[in-house]
């Protein structure tokens, strides 16, 4: 595994940040973010492909109220692909029994999709391998959230709650004396220790105006916010013999 | 940016005047004073509640305003949390991909 790894900076493999706005898709636009990742790494084609199709042609009923990645996955494998963002894009809205998947032509394909072990050393192989994966987290601690590596405390975050669905899109350390550009020295704050922290880089689906343009950073080896608990990723490409080399830019 | 650069946290005519800049940076309005004076008290305890969650972090995360400073926590779940997702989420062992919701 790669000391860091962060796919944002090969070229055309992340699309832009989108908005979920009130529809609560994260998890159409965690797996349109994956899909999108996985097709530009292995056909070296960049796409962007249509969450609202997933929202509309959704098995399970009304996807602005929540959903599954193996859904949206399922939903793909079902309609022999995606459309693009660009022929049908998105509304904001679930129009269930409004499926025009037949309507457009499909831009990129699934063969399947996988789940990956509970451990993010294998999870950080695969990303520098295979390229960005979605997870379930607890968003407990997004709200107020602006900017640095999040290190929940002990009994904060609960791992079991997991109510939001990111794309993991890299990770890193922060340099061992990196510290909060605004942290006063006060009585009140704690002295932070100076060693370095180990993060994953989380593409988020409520715009780029949160966050650090759109992103966050979360604690890497403490299963933080239960981020290890449901690694899903599409697969585009056949299973062939003789591996495709591919490499996560440092 | 950041709250942490204020001592001991904003006063009541600086509350008002972070408000209103919050409402400016992210083009918020409410309907009628009650509104109004209801989402600043949220705002308030958002900041309160942001320089906690700095105190208590191991990493390096800064907390303060965000575009959700006007919501309670508990809209802010249901408006941004896929309840789908929650820990309810199917028994993956099952078939996955089923759409039973909570079925245990």
């Amino acid at each position: 595994v790669p000391p860091t790894c962060d796919w944002r900076k090969a070229p055309s493999v992340i699309s832009s940040v989108r908005d979920q706005k009130s529809c609560n898709c994260c998890w159409a636009m965690a797996a349109a973010g994956n899909i999108e990742a996985q097709w530009a790494i292995k056909k070296r084609e960049f796409v962007e492909v249509s969450v609202q199709e997933l929202l509309d042609c959704d098995r399970c009923g009304n996807g602005c109220s929540g959903g599954y990645v193996w859904d949206a996955f399922i939903t793909v494998m079902n309609n022999s692909g995606l459309a693009s963002e660009k022929d049908y894009p998105f509304q904001g809205e679930a129009r269930a029994h409004k499926c025009q998947a037949k309507k457009y032509r499909k831009v990129a394909w699934i063969q399947d999709y996988i789940m990956l072990w509970e451990n993010e050393q294998g999870i950080a192989q695969y990303l520098a391998t295979e390229g960005p994966v979605t997870v379930n987290i607890n968003m407990q601690l997004l709200q107020n959230y602006q900017k640095g590596v999040i290190k929940p405390a002990p009994g904060t975050c609960d791992p079991q709650h997991l109510d939001h669905i990111v794309l993991i899109v890299g990770f890193g350390k922060t340099k061992s004396v990196e510290r909060r550009q605004t942290e006063a020295v006060s009585s009140r704050s704690k002295p932070r220790p100076r060693h370095s922290t180990p993060y994953w880089i989380l593409k988020n689906s409520w715009g780029a105006h949160w966050g650090e343009e759109g992103y966050f950073r979360l604690h890497r080896g403490s299963n933080a916010c239960g981020i290890t608990k449901y690694p899903l990723t599409a697969r585009v490409d056949k299973p062939v013999k003789k591996r495709q080399v591919v490499s996560c830019p440092p | 940016q950041g709250i942490r650069g204020q001592d001991p946290g904003p006063q009541p005519l600086e509350l008002k005047e972070a408000f209103t800049l919050y409402q400016i940076q992210y083009n918020r309005s409410y309907s009628n004073p009650a509104e109004y004076a209801r989402r600043l008290n949220i705002f308030a305890r958002n900041l309160a509640q942001a320089q906690q969650l700095q105190e208590e972090d191991l990493g390096t995360a800064e907390f303060g305003v965000t575009p959700f400073s006007d919501l309670t926590a508990e809209e802010f779940g249901q408006l941004y949390g896929s309840q789908r997702a929650a820990g309810r989420a199917p028994n993956v062992d099952r078939k996955v991909g089923s759409c039973e919701r909570g079925e245990s």
